[in-house]
């Protein structure tokens, strides 16, 4: 089982999108595969089409509920998802203090091939317990200057973690979202990401597309809402980046 | 002086876009306006043409340091930054028992008619302390559906915290964000808002603007970088609206 986790401080550069349609594609492909939802506001698990969950990942942290009797089925066979709810935003103050409480919790998974774990928008303690339950991490950063300019402190930060607490995870790569192919801006982005971070940097890359942001307002991933998309192209050719990748961990 | 916070939990919705321009546009109107950036992504600071702050807010929240020490000019006359470093990330831990200190930090300041503070994506102590010490907030509200999914939930938490912790912050309104004229995605997001929070959305609606995203880049708020983009013409509007609503409170 390999455990993956996607993680960029900065809000809203597709770290949910890019969790749940990559976790869609390599369900495609005979592995199975489990969605952690690790922020509260669950979007995660409604992308991938649940509604009003009761139990959820903090239940499952604070010991009141096992992964087993919480983890759900999607619409897609051999895709599962260990939802969240509102009130894991409660565990950062009891969690700060309990960084391998979520890699204990994955440690009683059986029967999984790949855990991928989306992350809410922050480095506090959701997403440290993320980094050390994880054997490898990706980073999506959004072709836009905010995302740009703050990739690299992010990744020392990540480096620090990672030192501390947990020396195995690697840094699997930089996918670069939401990349509008009209503007400069993401062409300069792109060009500046390749150039300082080199073959970090998938070579797929997700281009801005309005059927990614329209499938989970009706609780699917691209793969089922629009398959022929270019979102749904981008995402095809990221998984299999991502299993060559993870293959030589 | 009044004090405004700028607060979402979903990330990447247009809350440091906000905060900036619509200071920008306020100092315009011969009033002396100050950005807090209260995000340790420090975003609002770059946006504002800051590289390479030494102390921020973080020093003045642990008492190292008064605001009027770290308070800086920017470009505008009238437009003045308490800019925010990476070390604010350490204050969340710090401050979570502490609710009202940026509260007595904005009680010693003078001379300013508004104070716009520009939260990070968490309802966490941080965002708490910004709505602790305001008058009014105002929610930016990407037009999409993961954002539009979270507001209401994002509500009733700032409703809980408002009656136990600052009763007199009033809910200014929600400005719709990055809308995308050619989606009806967003046309369906901005219908929902306004038949569900009817008079609290402004009538100003932010459109998708390739400016405002490069803006930033070159340290520039909009009425200085394209002063006759669907963006400047937006949030010029946007300004005096906020400003009327104000003079209410
Ligand atoms: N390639 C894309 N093209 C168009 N829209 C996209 C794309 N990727 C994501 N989106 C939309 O952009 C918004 C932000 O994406 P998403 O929610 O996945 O980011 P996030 O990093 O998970 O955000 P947060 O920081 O709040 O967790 C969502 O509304 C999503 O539907
Ligand atoms: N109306 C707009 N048109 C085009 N791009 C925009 C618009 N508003 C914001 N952006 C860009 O979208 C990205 C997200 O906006 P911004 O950083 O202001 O959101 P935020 O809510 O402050 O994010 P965070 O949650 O990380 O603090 C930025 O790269 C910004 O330049
Ligand atoms: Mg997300
Ligand atoms: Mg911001």
């Amino acid at each position: 089982m390999k455990v993956i986790s996607f993680v960029n401080q900065k809000g809203g550069v597709g770290k949910t999108t890019t969790t749940i349609n990559l976790a869609a594609y390599l369900a495609t492909t005979r592995r199975k595969v489990l969605v952690v939802d690790l922020d509260p506001q669950a979007n995660a698990s409604s992308g991938l089409g649940l509604q009003d969950v009761e139990r959820g990942i903090y239940d499952v942290l604070m010991g009141e509920a096992t992964a087993q009797e919480v983890i759900r089925e999607t619409e897609q066979k051999n895709l599962f998802v260990l939802p969240s709810t509102a009130d894991l935003a409660g565990a950062t103050v009891e969690l700060s203090e309990e960084p391998t409480r979520l890699k204990t919790v994955l440690s009683t998974l059986q029967g999984f091939d790949v855990v991928l774990i989306d992350a809410p928008p922050s480095l506090g303690a959701l997403a440290i317990n993320a980094l050390v339950a994880s054997d490898a991490i990706i980073v999506p950063l959004q072709a836009e200057y905010y995302a740009l300019e703050g990739v690299a402190g992010m990744l020392d930060t990540v480096e620090r973690i990672k030192n501390n607490l947990n020396p195995d995870v690697k840094l699997l790569g930089i996918v670069v979202t939401m990349f509008d192919t009209r503007t400069n801006l993401a062409q300069q982005v792109e060009q500046n990401v390749r150039e300082h971070f080199k073959e970090l940097v998938f070579w797929s890359v997700i281009p801005r597309n309005v059927k990614l942001s329209e499938a989970p307002s009706y609780g699917q991933t691209i793969n089922r809402y629009a398959p022929i998309s270019s979102g749904a192209g981008a995402y095809k050719r990221l998984a299999q980046e991502v299993m060559q990748r993870v293959e030589k961990l």
